[in-house]
């Protein structure tokens, strides 16, 4: 565990407690794609398949995978029992079997093994790549957000961006090679946040609201 | 170990 990736885990963590303030004092959850959050939920479960096999790392590493796979599972909850309501399923429009469909075929393609543990393993690092595209795509389309919502996505892409000077980190200092799917992926990831942190860091943290121009 | 997957990351 180096500096950069236990800030990035904390930064992931605070993006959930975030969500979590957002939907209960607002008691809505407007503005939050209800199909990344599914996406979410397949990520963790997918990739966090051996804690069926009880082969411990860590109590830090279970305890954060049980975490972040029990508080995607309540956010589903949250939104389709509890808040159902303020759900706008009309402007959630992303078709996600275009994300599914290709990463499954890269987790054939691509994995460090073929087994139950690897393929899923493999599948859940390009699923969550992307899975932030319905969100964002969802931004696009209203052309603002409230500002406690643009936290959580600045939470999530500092989370995947302090992963890569976490995986140069360990290339210095350890003496196992890379992990090329997962910061391949990753790189991808961290990508997709570069537009939205653009507008975050000149607007939302200058005091102004979300707004993409016209 | 060679290259490949790090178990021990989130």
């Amino acid at each position: 565990m180096n500096f950069f990736r236990l800030l990035g885990d904390l930064s992931h963590l605070a993006s959930i407690f975030i969500l979590l303030h957002k939907i209960q004092t607002t008691r809505s959850c407007r503005g939050i794609s209800f199909k990344t959050q599914v996406l979410y939920v397949v990520v963790f479960v997918t990739r966090y398949l051996d804690l069926l096999t009880f082969q411990f790392h860590s109590i830090y590493n279970t305890v954060m995978k049980l975490f972040f796979i029990g508080s995607s599972i309540y956010i589903l909850y949250l939104m389709r029992v509890r808040f159902r309501p303020t759900n706008d399923p009309s402007i959630d429009t992303f078709r996600i079997e275009y994300l599914l469909g290709p990463c499954a075929v890269l987790s054939l393609i691509f994995n460090y093994g073929y087994t139950w543990l690897e393929i899923p393993w493999s599948f859940s690092i390009f699923l969550e790549s992307v899975a932030i595209l319905p969100q964002l795509f969802m931004l696009q389309r209203t052309g603002e957000a409230e500002t406690i919502t643009t936290h959580y996505i600045a939470a999530l892409g500092a989370y995947r961006a302090l992963y890569i000077p976490n995986w140069i980190f360990r290339y210095f200092t350890e003496d196992n090679g890379v992990d090329a799917i997962a910061v391949v992926a990753g790189i991808v990831q961290t990508a997709l946040y570069v537009d939205f942190g653009w507008i975050y860091f000149t607007k939302v943290l200058q005091g102004q609201k979300f707004e993409l121009p016209a | 170990t060679g290259a490949g997957r790090k178990k021990d990351e989130l």
